[in-house]
């Protein structure tokens, strides 16, 4: 039969009130539903209205479905092929690039990473630990050094050595830090990446789509990957996908090397849906 | 008795020529726009809208009050309910020990250098105990920032077992006034790390378990929070990456699901970025 339109309220409401759980940002929601409402009024019917909403998630993921994979992208570009990992504090950016650097090698690739954090704590130390184990040759400098120096650098020692890949640590930063944005306007500047990656945490809030939104438009953001995924529901990658609409790569699904698996959109709609 | 933190609301409020069903159902749709995009849990908010609404159209203002002023105090009262009070922590007895718990990434090590900074400036003689055994570069990282900072650190590099190594830490600052224990990151899904987690709890018997929460987190801040809870009583919240654009109120769902307070709040990534909790300050920006 047909919904009544008080019926189709409730049933829209109690779709925003799921997606806002599984932390899709609150404007996003809002949309996606004002969305499916034009929709229904187009077509009443009772029997598809599940069918409905998972097509509406569908569509708005598969924007975010990776044209190319990264090998692709990879075999098309320049060599060494430069990729900038940026993001806001503690989301898994260092720890990504560890299992980026992972992946790639077991693909034959030859990588290597510059120890671009050259400010926190211990930053060096940790990426330092990653490469030893990986076997990845690491370039890095003192403490306090510009990043964009370790940057240019590790390109450098790249170009010469006949290198495939250079992946670059950046230190955590609020996407609200004037003087630190700055800085990676900077490195980005110098570096000139083949590929600028943001990494967000899957469990962050309504702030993710602040964050990727200023980083996109202050440096600019080619491709996401959202680490913590083994802890989270994913809304966020539906609030960037219909934000951004830039390629999830890549989703991080735990702390070990092998924890880093392909963006699939269909998982996340069976976690949120299912 | 209330601050810039309602004034928009108040504003409106007070802007109004009558206090009607209309008025009251606009300013809580107002407030549940502002508390969801700060984070704050789904079924809280709804709650609290209900409640809200419901004291606003039945209740008659007490004497002296008018039917805005009544409204406005409804909101506050209902609002700084939610967010709880403060907490003041005192370190006594001979160490006073603080377990310091929480999701990958949150800012435990960095905040765990907050407070002793924080403590010893103010006469208490502190040590931090690196437990975290899994992360490369822990120890590095707790070791260079106890160097700024004066405070001491103890860690065991090539020691796998976290109980050995905060059982010998406990050894070396037995006459301390307090001490901070740092541990590794995990989350309610690693069942073998929230197991870690509960002997060292047990072993250490801390006097503080104080969670530390990344502010940009979204609806899973409750179910965290209360998974930790279950495994090692939380009794405080350190809320930290106040100084970014999130609002921070994944504390709420925290405080409600643990009985914790809010104790302290991180506002950047220096040593000395740490703010005892303003429940009013976090009302305000809560509400934007
Ligand atoms: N469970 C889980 N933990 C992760 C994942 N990715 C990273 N982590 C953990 O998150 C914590 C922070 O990771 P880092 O790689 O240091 O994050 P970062 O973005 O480089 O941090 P800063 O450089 O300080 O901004 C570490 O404990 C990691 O092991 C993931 O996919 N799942
Ligand atoms: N801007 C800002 N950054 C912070 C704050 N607190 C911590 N950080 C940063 O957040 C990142 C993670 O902090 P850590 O102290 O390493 O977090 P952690 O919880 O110990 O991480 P794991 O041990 O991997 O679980 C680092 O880049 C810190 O400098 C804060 O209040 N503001
Ligand atoms: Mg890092
Ligand atoms: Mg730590």
């Amino acid at each position: 039969g047909e919904l009544g339109e008080r019926e189709l309220e409730n049933i829209l409401w109690d779709f925003q009130i799921s997606l806002m759980e599984a932390d899709v940002a609150l404007e996003i929601a809002e949309d996606i539903v004002d969305d499916l409402r034009e929709s229904f009024m187009k077509n009443k019917s009772r029997d598809v209205v599940k069918e409905r909403f998972k097509e509406k998630l569908e569509e708005i993921l598969n924007k975010a479905k990776p044209e190319r994979g990264l090998l692709e992208l990879i075999s098309e570009g320049d060599k060494p092929y430069v990729i900038l990992f940026l993001g806001v504090n503690g989301t898994g950016k260092t720890t990504t690039i560890a299992k980026v650097a992972h992946y790639l090698s077991r693909e034959g690739l030859d990588v290597v990473i510059a120890a671009g954090d050259t400010f926190r704590a211990g930053a060096i130390e940790q990426i330092e630990e990653h490469a030893r184990r990986l076997g990845v040759k690491l370039v890095k400098h003192d403490v306090g050094a510009d990043s964009a120096a370790v940057a240019y650098d590790a390109i450098k020692h790249a170009e010469a050595r006949g290198k495939d890949i250079v992946l670059i640590d950046t230190a955590g930063r609020m996407q609200t830090n004037r003087n630190l944005m700055d800085e990676l306007r900077k490195i980005a500047r110098v570096s000139k990446p083949d590929m600028k990656v943001f990494v967000g945490d899957a469990l962050s809030g309504n702030d993710v789509v602040d964050q990727a939104t200023t980083f996109d438009r202050e440096i600019g953001v080619d491709s996401i990957i959202l680490a913590k995924m083994d802890a989270a529901k994913g809304g966020c990658a539906i609030s960037l996908a219909y934000v951004l609409e830039k390629p999830i790569l890549f989703l991080g699904t735990g702390q070990k090397y092998e924890d880093l698996m392909e963006f699939d959109p269909q998982l996340l709609i069976d976690l949120i849906i299912g | 008795l209330l601050g810039k933190s309602l004034s928009s609301v108040i504003r409106k409020i007070s802007s109004t020529a009558l206090v009607d069903e209309r008025l009251v159902k606009e300013i809580v749709r107002d407030i549940q726009r502002a508390l969801l995009r700060a984070d704050v849990n789904v079924k809280l908010v709804l709650d609290l809208s209900k409640r809200i609404e419901e004291r606003a159209l039945k209740e008659d203002p007490p004497r002296g009050l008018s039917r805005k002023q009544h409204l406005i105090k409804i909101v506050y009262e209902e609002i700084v309910a939610l967010v709880g009070e403060g907490k003041k922590i005192v370190p006594r007895g001979k160490p006073f020990k603080v377990l310091m718990i929480g999701i990958q990434g949150s800012g435990k090590t960095t905040s765990a250098i907050k407070l002793g900074r924080y403590y010893q400036k103010r006469g208490y003689k502190t040590g931090v105990i690196c437990a975290d055994t899994y992360r490369p570069g822990a120890l590095d990282q707790l070791l260079q920032l106890g160097e700024k900072a004066g405070i001491e650190i103890y860690g065991e590099r090539n020691e796998s077992d976290p109980i050995k190594i905060v059982s010998h830490g406990l050894e070396k600052f037995r006459n301390f006034d307090l001490v901070l224990i740092d541990t590794a990151g995990r989350h309610k899904e690693e069942e073998g790390l929230l197991r870690e987690m509960e002997e060292l709890s047990k072993v250490v018997n801390p006097d503080e378990v104080m969670l530390v929460l990344d502010a940009t987190i979204g609806q899973e801040a409750g179910k965290q929070a209360k998974a930790f809870h279950e495994r090692a009583k939380v009794g405080s919240i350190f809320l930290s990456k106040m100084d970014g654009s999130a609002k921070g109120g994944g504390a709420i769902s925290a405080v409600a699901e643990t009985g914790a307070k809010v104790a302290f709040i991180g506002i950047g990534e220096r040593i000395d970025d740490i703010e005892e909790f303003d429940p009013e300050g976090f009302v305000s920006r809560l509400l934007g």
